[in-house]
């Protein structure tokens, strides 16, 4: 947590670091500016300051200065939102488990259901991936590329049925194949889209799947805490995969989705390769947050 | 001396939260609200100010409206921006449009890295008539895209070129863009005329950077800002457009090829206000 509290010592020396009330209300703001340009929530951003400004208000028994006590305490709140090490994925350990892939157009899913598959592939897991976008043009071909590529076999979804149909089809051939994991890629979607909304309900409460995904782009902005909200309302997703975490941004978004739902962040993509894909590391998305 | 501030401390909160929640982002947020500060001084009914917010950011916008009609025939239009950000379907969209005004229109499928990306603009194509030049995986995008520009030369058509999603950061990729404006410009003097750069507006603050990245590697000569039929306001258009000059030449407003909008600036400042 080194360069975090540099990134704020600039700010911090720039307003003389001394302690009275003006300078600390300076101080805040400061860092209040620093967390919303950084895609924080301001519901987030306000309650982290809150908690802060609670803590300073304890005496300190090492008479540390207020300003480096508030920043160790943004660091620690930080880290303890993001949660500490990433979860891992609910798998029965016998039988067919279900993972369920969801999001926002564009977010990286169908690239991250190519991951998973890799990822759990390593974990000695028999994969077998269903593409369930049938609208989007070529979508079941980037699947059935992607699992090729990777010797992972692909469910033959035929584009003119219902997703629905498909998934059933295709969980009951995994069952009797004896499949371990099997991965739906579903259609990006708006979280205002009621009516896609309920189909992705309708597909949870048809496949109950063990585990539901959230896919969420890094780069996110304010937006993304009523967007998660509304799948959560769909589905409850019961982990987040953060991708495109190599542009590098600033990490607000899923600092405001963690602390707003609670939906533990189980991975990270880090490129376009199948092999770019790790363990959520919320150390990295600290440190980011307050450069 | 220190003058009174134009606005009270909760009419100011207000406003601050309408424009960051919008991905203004705070410095920009803060400039907006200088400015409606010295035209609107002590009116501090928030109705009254959301308008008169409103009428200023259109009005600021309307300088920066670019026309999404400009590319003639012979011309070559370049597509770029970041992975998932809708160069594709935007590419599928401006085909159509110029294709039912009877512009000849050929597009090169320049992203020969993702899985399927040629075949998803074949199929658009397809649907909207017109020519797709490609060739296989892994080929190299110049290339495509020079085969491209020479078959809408050969049909004085619109080029009208999709790249691969790239993240501005990568130097590697954008090495690569440039290469493939470079060797475009081989084909054709002055080519490409117009660079279009796509921006999800869903996303934060990390737009500007792309735009900055993006604009120093090829010379973007537009925007176009996609999924606005969502919950993301794009208001970091106006850092943007604040800090580089580039005008906003369409926007996206859901997946089907009829859903482009030419920039309207007043449309637009209502969606945020
Ligand atoms: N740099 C980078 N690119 C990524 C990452 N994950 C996905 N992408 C890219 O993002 C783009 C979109 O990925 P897709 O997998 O097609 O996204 P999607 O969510 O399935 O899109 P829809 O199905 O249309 O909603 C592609 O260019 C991917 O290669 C990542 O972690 N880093
Ligand atoms: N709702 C909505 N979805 C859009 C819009 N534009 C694009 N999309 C969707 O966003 C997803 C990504 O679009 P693409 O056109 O494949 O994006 P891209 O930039 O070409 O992606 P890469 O080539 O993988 O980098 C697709 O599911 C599109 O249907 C829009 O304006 N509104
Ligand atoms: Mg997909
Ligand atoms: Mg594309």
């Amino acid at each position: 947590f080194e360069r975090l509290t540099e990134g704020l010592t600039g700010a911090l020396s720039a307003l003389g670091g001394r302690a009275d009330d003006s300078t600390r209300h300076a101080f805040i703001e400061t860092i209040r500016d620093r967390l919303l340009d950084a895609d924080a929530h301001p519901d987030v951003v306000g309650d982290l300051i809150e908690r802060l400004e609670n803590r300073l208000s304890r005496p300190d028994d090492e008479g540390r200065p207020a300003s480096e006590r508030f920043l160790t305490g943004l660091e620690e709140e930080i880290a303890r939102i993001l949660g500490g090490q990433a979860e891992p994925l609910r798998l029965r350990s016998s039988g067919t488990s279900a993972v369920m892939v969801v999001g926002l157009q564009g977010t990286g899913k169908t690239t991250s259901v190519g991951k998973l598959a890799q990822h759990l592939r390593t974990q000695k897991k028999n994969v077998m991936l269903v593409p369930l976008d049938v609208k989007r043009p070529a979508a079941i071909e980037q699947l059935q590329i992607l699992g090729r590529d990777l010797d992972i076999p692909v469910w033959d979804t035929d584009a003119r049925q219902k997703p629905v149909k498909v998934a059933r089809a295709a969980l009951k051939a995994a069952e009797k194949q004896k499949v371990d994991v099997v991965i739906f890629d579903t259609a990006g979607r708006l979280a205002i889209d009621q009516e896609l909304m309920r189909e992705l309900t309708q597909l949870r409460d048809k496949l109950r799947p063990q585990e539901i995904l959230y896919v969420m782009d890094a780069m996110a902005g304010q937006t993304a805490v009523q967007t998660a909200e509304r799948f959560v309302e769909a589905v409850r997703p019961s982990g987040m995969i953060l991708t495109k975490v190599d542009a590098d941004p600033r990490g607000g978004a899923v600092l405001s989705v963690r602390a707003r739902t609670g939906i533990p962040v189980k991975f990270m993509g880090v490129g376009e390769k199948a092999s770019d894909f790790e363990p959520f590391d919320p150390t990295r998305i600290a440190r980011r947050l307050l450069d | 001396f220190r003058r009174k501030p134009a606005f009270d401390d909760e009419t100011r909160e207000q406003l601050r939260e309408t424009l960051i929640g919008a991905d203004f982002g705070t410095t920009a947020a803060d400039a907006v609200i200088e400015a409606l500060g010295r035209k609107a001084r002590g009116v501090n009914d928030l109705d009254a100010l959301l308008a008169a917010l409103r009428e200023a950011l259109a009005e600021r916008l309307a300088a920066f409206v670019g026309d999404v009609d400009a590319p003639q025939p012979g011309e070559v239009v370049l597509i770029v921006g970041i992975n998932g950000s809708g160069k594709t379907t935007s590419v599928a969209r401006l085909a159509h449009r110029w294709k039912e005004q009877g512009k000849p229109v050929v597009i090169g499928a320049a992203d020969t890295f993702r899985a399927a990306a040629a075949e998803q603009l074949e199929v658009w194509g397809e649907r909207v008539g017109v020519r797709v030049v490609r060739q296989k995986a892994g080929a190299d995008p110049a290339a495509v895209a020079f085969d491209t520009v020479q078959a809408a030369q050969a049909a004085n058509a619109i080029a009208l070129i999709d790249t691969a999603g790239r993240i501005h950061g990568d130097q590697g990729l954008m090495e690569e863009l440039k290469k493939i404006r470079r060797v475009i410009g081989k084909a054709v003097e002055g080519a490409p005329q117009h660079v279009w750069l796509t921006l999800d507006a869903s996303q934060g603050q990390t737009a500007i950077e792309q735009a900055r990245r993006f604009h120093e590697a090829v010379g973007v000569t537009g925007l176009i800002v996609n999924k606005l039929d969502g919950e993301g306001m794009a208001g970091f258009v106006y850092p943007i457009t604040e800090e580089l000059g580039i005008p906003i030449i369409a926007i996206g407003v859901g997946e089907g090829m009829e859903d482009l909008e030419p920039f309207a600036p007043e449309r637009f400042a209502a969606q945020i206000v």
